[in-house]
């Protein structure tokens, strides 16, 4: 089975500003 | 057709052409007669002390000037001469600057007086600012160079200047030759292409000879008031210095210059040219041309530099480092990918697609250096693929970016 890919919109960045990457 | 490389296109070890240096070139004297008009007096004959004769020099006119010019020109005839009348510690010298490095094989004068009593022979290796004894002539070698007359030069002594008696007899009287080799009698002459000392003790820049003292007295015919030095004849026979890296050595706006084979540069050709700096420099010899060798970079950089621990290290083989690897290249041959970069197989290491970015998840990766070869990211737990951007079997995706997957409970 694929997993699928991550996806970057289902995480909350509050605590992680500075990892979010730019869009 | 260079004779700096075979028929196969191997380099070979070369020099170039032997030629009179002192030819045509400017010789700067001590002394010459006829300032104001002086009688000198000469000998017809080499062996007859009656055929003097007796002639005015007057700088004035051409027919009776004797200038340094006549030493160093194509004819044989013409003459120098210097003022008569020269008394012991009294001397003469001519100095003859060779405007670069040369190594020499004969310095040799021919005389039309008596040759001197004694006199010498000096070098200079650094356009005339010090100079070296090349050698001593004289009857009495003691007495007026404090030097022993030497019979036989041993190794330890082939590098320094020896006096002799030869060539100083009063006879003959015109017409006599005095011809120094530095190399005769030195017992590394016959492999001087592997002698660093030899190949030193034969170059100079500047040659200059010293007259200290006539033959004179009335027992051999000559009166030391009309006597004089003269020189019809001033050879300098030699090569450019070009380190057996030219075969040529061509006039330039700078003068003589080598044309240096080998991928050397330099006025001697004893450097190597840029980016050829996997090897030390080295001067050739009959049995290794010791050419500089290119770095090897994979055409990934243009610059290198030479590691002499490096090149111990390797068995005397490369020593060099290449500078500013491009292409996202990286090591001394620029032979692998740089961090955060993976080696692209399907390409040769010398392609400019040889190095491709890694792309790892800037969530899922723990960091952006892959594996250079395989190309797998360092993945967070749980997490998978080769950018690490999915969750492995039994995590699923959560919401913390600092823990993108998290076990299924």
């Amino acid at each position: 089975e694929v997993m699928p890919t991550l996806d970057m919109t289902l995480f909350d960045w509050t605590d992680y500003e500075d990892l979010k990457p730019d869009t | 057709d260079s004779p700096c490389y075979d028929a196969k296109q191997r380099p070979k070890y070369c020099i170039p052409d032997f030629i009179n240096v002192a030819l045509g070139q400017e010789v700067i004297t001590s002394s010459t007669c006829g300032r104001t008009p002086q009688k000198l007096c000469y000998f017809l004959d080499s062996t007859n002390v009656t055929s003097r004769r007796c002639q005015l020099c007057d700088q004035k006119k051409t027919d009776t000037s004797y200038p340094p010019s006549y030493m160093t020109d194509t004819d044989a005839q013409t003459c120098w001469r210097s003022e008569s009348g020269l008394t012991f510690p009294q001397n003469v010298t001519l100095t003859l600057p060779l405007g670069r490095r040369f190594e020499l094989v004969y310095v040799s004068l021919r005389f039309c007086s008596p040759r001197p009593d004694s006199m010498a022979i000096y070098k200079s290796m650094d356009h005339g600012k010090t100079w070296i004894p090349f050698q001593f002539y004289s009857t009495h070698c003691r007495r007026v160079y404090d030097q022993a007359t030497t019979s036989a030069i041993t190794k330890p002594m082939q590098h320094e200047a020896t006096c002799t008696d030869f060539q100083t007899g009063v006879k003959p009287l015109t017409k006599g030759l005095v011809a120094f080799m530095p190399l005769a009698g030195r017992p590394s002459a016959r492999r001087f292409e592997y002698s660093p000392v030899l190949q030193d003790w034969v170059t100079a820049t500047d040659i200059r000879i010293v007259f200290n003292r006539l033959h004179h007295g009335k027992k051999l015919g000559i009166r030391r008031k009309t006597a004089f030095y003269g020189v019809s004849e001033l050879q300098v026979g030699g090569r450019c210095k070009c380190n057996g890296h030219a075969s040529r050595c061509a006039a330039s706006k700078d003068g003589l210059v080598c044309d240096c084979q080998h991928n050397t540069i330099g006025p001697e050709c004893d450097a190597c040219k840029p980016f050829y700096y996997d090897r030390p420099w080295q001067r050739a010899t009959p049995s290794n041309a010791h050419e500089c060798v290119a770095c090897e970079c994979n055409q990934h950089s243009n610059r290198c530099r030479f590691n002499m621990e490096l090149y111990k290290l390797s068995g005397r083989k490369s020593g060099g480092i290449c500078l500013n690897c491009r292409h996202n290249t990286a090591g001394r041959h620029c032979h692998y990918c740089k961090q955060g970069y993976k080696r692209e197989l399907s390409k040769a290491i010398s392609s400019r697609k040889a190095c491709k970015p890694c792309q790892c998840h800037p969530i899922g990766a723990v960091n952006a250096m892959c594996n250079q070869t395989t190309g797998q990211c360092p993945c967070k737990t749980g997490v998978t693929g080769l950018t690490c951007n999915r969750c492995t079997q039994g995590y699923q995706q959560s919401r913390s970016p600092h823990m993108p997957c998290v076990r299924i409970q």
